[in-house]
């Protein structure tokens, strides 16, 4: 919108439509427009507005406490979750390679025991970074997977483990059971554990990613978000409306499908990305 | 329920024999809303919403259904129709071997999609070449060999080789030789805005000439449907789209977006993780999910 624009109605609903192609989401947007609406009358650029909506959304990601991820105290156990095909493996070990990076000990368990070539796209990545691997070969089993590599971790001190799950869909309670018992298998070795539960979110995910992040923080108790392929058009918008709803902190983003394309989340740089 | 809502602003009126600009105004912003909900993209929204309003005014309602109960049937039919219609057969008299190019973004389906796509034309008696062209995902051609292997569907070794071009040359060489009437060749994913991957899928197509380019999108996919399936329409011309994870409980509304952007049709949809969890779009179904 160029120029100086009278904040009215079809001013509102120019905002409405950027906000919406965002993914902010209908109740978001509408949450923002009420605040823009008490403005009526009053001229603004377009440079003002746009700083404007950015600081609107900037607000909501920050009234998220964003917990510092615990790496003081071995092992860290970190479980990492989430629907087919948004990253996981792949974050996984861009992950191992940031901890790497700064001298820990880092092991990955490999278990994704369902789809064909899971482990061998992980031992990949787990050869790049440097990490060490837990796999199970013959076993459909990931509970039992998940075992070995915490006794493992006992008798080798691994500063953190890494366990990749296989994709799976929020609203297939067999395969929302079946992480809710690898849960407990953590827990019950380590009963702190485990510290962090990420859920993977891809960015080009439109509202279903608020009912993914409601079943999987019911049912596996998800702590963080980390949100990838922002490298790509799509802005990520259902975060906010995430941040609102559920008060998940993001940790990451995925920018890219190299190891190194991962960086922690800021939620300034985050707003201005989402209205460019 | 959308007809449901549709229904109540309706029942605030009285004397409501014609469908007006006035008494529509409510519902219309309900399936707005709906639409949005669903992920439709906005921009496709407008335009149907303002076709539907055309097509309703002045409408008489038909005898047995009120206001509201017409507006929601001329809303379902433009969605069937903007979602193009029953699947057609495959024609594979056109080309021999017939070549499928499977394409899309990271990680929507494509190489499981592969799988699903080769068992279905090996059941109606086809002889498919599965062939693998993602030279850089880690695992990317064992999964694929693995997905061959456990339908009993050749696939081409492309182990050693790292160059897509040449892998396609070889495996259409092989299919020719050993007779296998239908190429189904599988990509790297990549986004719309990598020129060098783009380029690749180009002189791919060149290569290939392929009776069918799939764009294989993801159910969940929100407002970017437009711009990354627009992208690869304009830069290949899609000759269909296979909407994956359908299992879920998304809405589905790209699937709206990428046809009225596109004007590829939706082909088939992909029901699960298993081979067997694939069938030809339906047009009615979808529909009344993207409704809700
Ligand atoms: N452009 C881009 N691609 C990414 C990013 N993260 C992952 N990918 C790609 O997305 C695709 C899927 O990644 P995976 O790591 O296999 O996803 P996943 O969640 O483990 O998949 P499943 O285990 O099958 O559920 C791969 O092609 C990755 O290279 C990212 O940040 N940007
Ligand atoms: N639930 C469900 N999962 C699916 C469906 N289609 C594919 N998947 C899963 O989605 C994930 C990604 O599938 P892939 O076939 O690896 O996706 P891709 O497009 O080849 O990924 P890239 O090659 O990395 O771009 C896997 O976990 C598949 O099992 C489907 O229809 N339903
Ligand atoms: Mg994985
Ligand atoms: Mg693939």
């Amino acid at each position: 919108f160029p120029g100086l624009r009278k904040i009215d109605e079809s001013l509102l609903e120019e905002l409405e439509e950027i906000l919406i192609s965002t993914d902010l989401g209908f109740p978001t947007t509408q949450m923002i427009l009420e605040k823009i609406r008490k403005n009526k009358g009053q001229d603004l650029d377009a440079v003002t507005l746009k700083k404007r909506l950015q600081a609107e959304i900037e607000a909501i990601l920050n009234q998220v406490p964003r917990p510092v991820i615990p790496l003081d105290e071995a092992p860290s156990i970190f479980l990492v979750v989430g629907v087919n095909g948004v990253g996981k493996t792949t974050t996984i070990g861009k992950l191992a390679h940031h901890w790497k990076e700064q001298g820990k000990r880092v092991l990955i368990c490999a278990a994704d025991t369902f789809r064909a070539a899971a482990r061998e796209q992980l031992e990949v990545w787990s050869k790049r970074a440097g990490a060490d691997i837990e796999i199970k070969e013959n076993s459909n089993d990931p509970a039992a997977v998940v075992y070995d590599a915490l006794e493992r971790v006992k008798a080798e001190k691994q500063d953190i483990l890494i366990i990749d799950t296989a994709g799976r869909l929020h609203n297939n309670p067999n395969l929302m059971n079946e992480l809710a018992k690898v849960k407990r298998v953590i827990t019950r070795e380590f009963p702190n554990g485990p510290h962090r539960v990420f859920l993977i979110l891809d960015a080009i995910t439109g509202q279903n990613a608020l009912q993914q992040a409601k079943q999987f923080v019911e049912k596996v108790g998800v702590t963080d978000l980390v949100i990838t392929k922002l490298d790509g058009t799509a802005k990520g918008g259902v975060a906010v409306a995430i941040a609102n709803e559920l008060s998940l902190p993001i940790q990451f983003i995925g920018v890219g499908e190299q190891m190194d394309q991962l960086l922690p989340f800021d939620a300034a740089s985050f707003s201005e990305s989402l209205i460019g | 329920q959308l007809s449901n809502k549709i229904q109540d602003t309706f029942r605030k009126l009285t004397g409501k024999a014609k469908l007006s600009e006035e008494n529509m105004q409510d519902a219309l912003a309900e399936i707005r809303r709906a639409l949005l909900e669903a992920d439709v993209n906005f921009k496709v929204v407008k335009t149907f919403i303002e076709q539907v309003k055309q097509k309703a005014l002045g409408q008489d309602v038909l005898r047995g259904l009120d206001p509201g109960q017409q507006l929601v049937k001329i809303v379902h039919g433009g969605l069937v129709e903007l979602l193009g219609g029953q699947a057609r057969e495959i024609d594979f008299s056109r080309q021999k071997p017939y070549v499928i190019m499977v394409v899309g973004l990271q990680g929507t389906g494509k190489t499981t999609t592969c799988g699903k796509l080769a068992n279905y034309l090996a059941k109606k008696g086809k002889k498919p070449l599965l062939v693998p062209c993602d030279v850089y995902r880690p695992a990317a051609i064992l999964q694929l060999q693995t997905v061959g292997a456990g339908i009993d569907v050749p696939v081409f070794d492309s182990t050693n080789l790292n160059k897509p071009l040449e892998i396609v040359d070889r495996a259409l060489a092989q299919a020719k030789k050993d007779q296998q009437d239908v190429l189904i060749v599988d990509t790297a994913g990549r986004l719309h805005i990598d020129d060098t991957l783009m380029d690749e899928l180009k002189q791919l197509k060149a290569k290939l000439n392929p009776s069918e380019i799939f764009f294989v999108a993801d159910a969940m996919t929100g407002q970017d449907a437009v711009t990354s399936a627009g992208a690869f329409h304009q830069a290949l011309e899609l000759s269909g789209v296979i909407m994956t994870k359908l299992d879920g409980d998304a809405r589905g509304g790209a699937a709206l977006s990428i046809s009225e952007v596109t004007g590829a049709r939706l082909r088939f949809v992909g029901l699960g993780e298993k081979v067997d969890d694939f069938e030809p779009f339906h047009p009615d179904r979808m529909a009344g999910r993207i409704l809700g």
